[in-house]
């Protein structure tokens, strides 16, 4: 038996946003530990992480391990129907999972799991040299800036700034944030604006990324809620001089 | 000109 019930709709509904613009199909596990999925793009750049434990719902039972596969659009679909002040409840039922909210009404949706072939790939361990905190609106704001002149960002770190910057054929734009960390060396790496606006969707989980970057190595983007109860991490593959 | 890697090569490593 599963059966996870959420006072706040918007971790789910902002996550999955963020998930289905990756992958299409993504296979949720669930054990009494709580729910995870771990899910790389089909073009193999985009790689997403999501955890969320237990003890962040108000009522979590999980007596095996189930694996719910699922389309992720259908699912987003769903959850964008929930209103901010809904219950969520989600359960499973003959191939189906029941997303139930309630509120004012309360309205239930089945749907139906599908077949996944393909085994969820374990990420990789990456070393990366520089390791630091930013707000997560100023990351926001960074791609909004870089949008007007590139679909390209360079992300660069240094031992007392992060830079966000483009340059394009019309104008270049430049973001400069002092990050305080204790930083030895520096790092640059370029990447797709589009496929950072796509991680970005995930926005009501925590109000500060933890970025690590490389020279020409992919993105390392963790979003932790404060409770410590769940995370959303990214690998995002770079773009490399031809 | 720049061109779009994947993650290939660092789940290989792993």
């Amino acid at each position: 038996m599963f059966k996870a019930e959420l006072s706040d709709p918007n971790i789910l509904k902002t996550s999955f946003d963020a998930i289905s613009s990756i992958v299409d199909e993504v296979q949720i596990q669930t054990d009494s530990e709580g729910i995870r999925l771990d899910a790389l793009d089909r073009s193999h750049i985009t790689f997403v992480h999501l955890e969320l434990n237990a003890g962040l719902f108000d009522e979590y039972v999980c007596d095996e391990p189930e694996k719910i596969n699922i389309d992720t659009d259908e699912l987003v679909k769903v959850l964008k129907r929930s209103k901010s002040d809904d219950r969520v409840i989600m359960s499973l039922s003959e191939g189906n999972l029941i997303i139930t909210f309630e509120g004012e009404a309360k309205r239930t949706f089945k749907i139906r799991l599908i077949d996944i072939e393909n085994e969820s790939p374990s990420p990789p361990e990456l070393d990366h040299p520089t390791k630091l905190e930013i707000p997560f609106a100023l990351l926001k704001d960074s791609i909004a800036d870089i949008d007007i002149f590139s679909d390209k960002i360079a992300l660069m770190v240094d031992k007392e700034y992060f830079k966000a910057s483009a340059e394009g054929e019309f104008g270049d734009a430049n973001i400069e944030y002092l990050h305080g960390e204790k930083i030895d060396s520096e790092a640059k790496s370029v990447f797709s604006l589009e496929k950072i606006r796509e991680m970005l969707k995930a926005d009501k989980f925590s109000d500060i990324a933890t970025i690590k970057l490389g020279d020409d190595m992919p993105l390392d983007l963790k979003l932790k809620m404060v409770s410590d109860e769940g995370e959303l991490s990214f690998l995002l593959a770079p773009r490399i001089e031809a | 000109q720049s061109r779009q890697t994947t993650l290939d090569n660092f789940f290989k490593k792993s």
